[in-house]
């Protein structure tokens, strides 16, 4: 039945599909996506990913990748940057034509662009497809899960318990749409001062009280750290320089 | 011409009204409304403030203002709290039942909702109105534009560059529905530890810049402090215990 529901994309069933999600923008979930990315594609791997962030549109300059898409037999390509041993394959939102991103500022088409950007676009060639979603995700969860039934969802958070209570509604929405809750990100734990001192900026344990109630792991617990604002702006993301442990500790 | 069109909401033309807006989430935008309402009330003035971010709703919790809203006469009722010397009214979309809380979550009927809490509510005795809007409002600008012809902007954003860019956006959109963008606000423009160090967590620069290309005020250069996000969970907005200059500067 998921076979046959799959073969209007030209994503096979088995490469691992990852919506990337959150209830609030602001938790770092674009700079997540892009680190991530890096770290898998670093090992050798061809990583695809899909910016449907429309607010955002920040996965070209959070990774560098820049240019305009070009269409090749009627699907779109994504455009590609290496990174280690592997490959990065970007398709987002923000590089289309500034017309475009005023209808898609407005709302107007999204949910048709999210699915032209997965049913009209070469993606044969990738080990794993990475999907940067708007926040709070209602209809376009349910598009994604329909276009890709294989897809799981990591949840990004920050300690806050604001933050975790809509990432739960997140959450919710994505259960009602059959998608499976793969785990939780906490981010923005803490920030170490290089005096010793940590601070909790941010609260604690929204991460935690998350994953727990969702009955799935919590991944990871990022910390607060200039190095991965600056790589972003830079367009050189931090697990660059610092490595999968230096971004993400599991 | 301006006061032929403002009759249709119970808001006199007089009322100053003002959109707090951002490019992206997380900046602090409706954390930033809750203060800058209760530190106006506390000098003895009614604020209404209507909650129009449907992915947040924070605002209700942020105010520590909670209940079931009451309709009378066929206009919804803002429910109050007093601060110091004045009160707050609020109108929450995260005040509304289980069932229209999850249309909205789906977006398919915020404008329509936005236009009643503004027409088929009880504005009638207050002396400021504050509306915390959704981020990269393309739509709700227009919306609020058609009812509100006298509201002003004011643009939150962070120190980054990548959040300054989005704001800009926002602003056009806003010029574009002939809303006048009055300053800009910088939230979490570092953060200064107790041993005297300053961090620049999230960049620098990108209020004043932000200001400078809309040429507009920077109103305000706020701190990242621990007691914002800390009287946000609680209800009890920081600027009653810090007062407005422990928030904000100017
Ligand atoms: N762990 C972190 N340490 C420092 N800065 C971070 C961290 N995670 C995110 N940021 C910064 O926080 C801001 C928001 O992150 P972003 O990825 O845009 O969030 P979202 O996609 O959830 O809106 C950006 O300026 C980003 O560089
Ligand atoms: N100046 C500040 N210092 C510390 N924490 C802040 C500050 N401004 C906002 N926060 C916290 O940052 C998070 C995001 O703020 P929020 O007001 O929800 O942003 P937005 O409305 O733009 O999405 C919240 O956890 C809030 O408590
Ligand atoms: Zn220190």
């Amino acid at each position: 039945f998921a076979q046959a529901r799959a073969p209007l994309t030209s994503i096979p069933y088995q490469t691992p599909v990852l919506m990337i999600a959150s209830g609030k923008g602001g938790v770092g979930k674009s700079s997540i996506t892009a680190n991530l990315a890096v770290a898998i594609a670093q090992r050798g791997f061809r990583v695809g990913v899909l910016d449907a962030d429309i607010w955002g549109f920040s996965l070209s300059r959070l990774l560098g990748i820049e240019g305009e898409l070009q269409a090749r037999g009627g699907k779109m390509q994504p455009i590609e940057r290496p990174f280690g041993d592997g490959v990065v394959k970007l398709l987002s939102m923000g590089l289309l034509a500034d017309e475009d991103q005023a209808l898609l500022w407005r709302g107007l088409i999204v949910q048709k662009a999210v699915a032209q950007f997965i049913e009209d676009a070469n993606w044969s060639d990738i080990d794993y497809l990475l999907i940067d979603t708007p926040p709070g995700t209602g209809d376009i969860a349910m598009t994604l899960a329909r276009l890709l039934p294989q897809m799981g969802q990591i949840l990004v958070t920050t300690p806050s318990r604001a933050a975790q209570r809509v990432a739960q509604r997140a959450a919710d929405f994505a259960r009602k749409s059959n998608i499976r809750v793969l785990g939780v990100v906490e981010n923005m734990s803490g920030f170490l001062c290089s005096c010793g001192v940590r601070h909790a900026l941010f609260g604690e344990g929204g991460g935690r009280e998350l994953a727990t109630q969702l009955m799935v792991p919590l991944l990871s617990e990022i910390e607060l750290r200039p190095a991965i604002g600056e790589g972003g702006d830079r367009g050189e993301p931090a697990v660059l320089l610092e490595g999968p442990e230096g971004v993400f500790h599991q």
